[in-house]
């Protein structure tokens, strides 16, 4: 007995679900951020972010095609975010940092906060 | 997975969706 375990499906999965997301395949939810329109899947967001999961795990919610970010969020920031679900990959430039974090608390990312804490802290010591 | 060794492959594992049509 045996067991086959293929070390980059995991990656291989989020890259596929960024193409689908890229290709506006089976994306089921626009998050609107101070206008700026974002397509997503729904199941991605509850996976990565406990508010996305609360805000889908509600029966009257579930349902809703169009979300609105509170509008102190910046779109940059949760572009950034969003980039990050679907790629594991997290951009973090001096510009944009505080807005990542900010965004990152907003959507309860915590891991992602904690990150961010430690990238400042770092930068401010360097 | 219980018992038995496991071995890990490093290829792919699915097929590539396509960037574009």
């Amino acid at each position: 007995d045996s067991c086959i375990q293929f070390t980059r499906h995991a990656s291989d999965v989020l890259l596929n679900l960024n193409r689908l997301r890229s290709r506006d395949i089976l994306t089921d939810v626009t998050i609107l951020v101070n206008r700026q329109q974002f397509r997503a899947h729904k199941t991605v967001l509850m996976a990565c972010s406990g508010l996305f999961y609360s805000i889908f795990t509600d029966s009257l919610k579930c349902n809703m095609n169009v979300i609105n970010l509170d509008p102190k969020v910046d779109p940059e920031g949760f572009a950034v975010l969003l980039d990050f679900m679907y790629t594991s990959r997290l951009t973090l430039k001096e510009s944009l940092i505080v807005s990542v974090m900010n965004t990152a608390i907003y959507l309860q990312m915590d891991h992602v906060v904690d990150t961010c804490h430690r990238f400042i802290k770092s930068s401010d010591s360097s | 997975y219980e018992g038995g060794n496991t071995i890990k492959e490093m290829g792919r594992s699915i097929h590539e969706i396509p960037r574009k049509e």
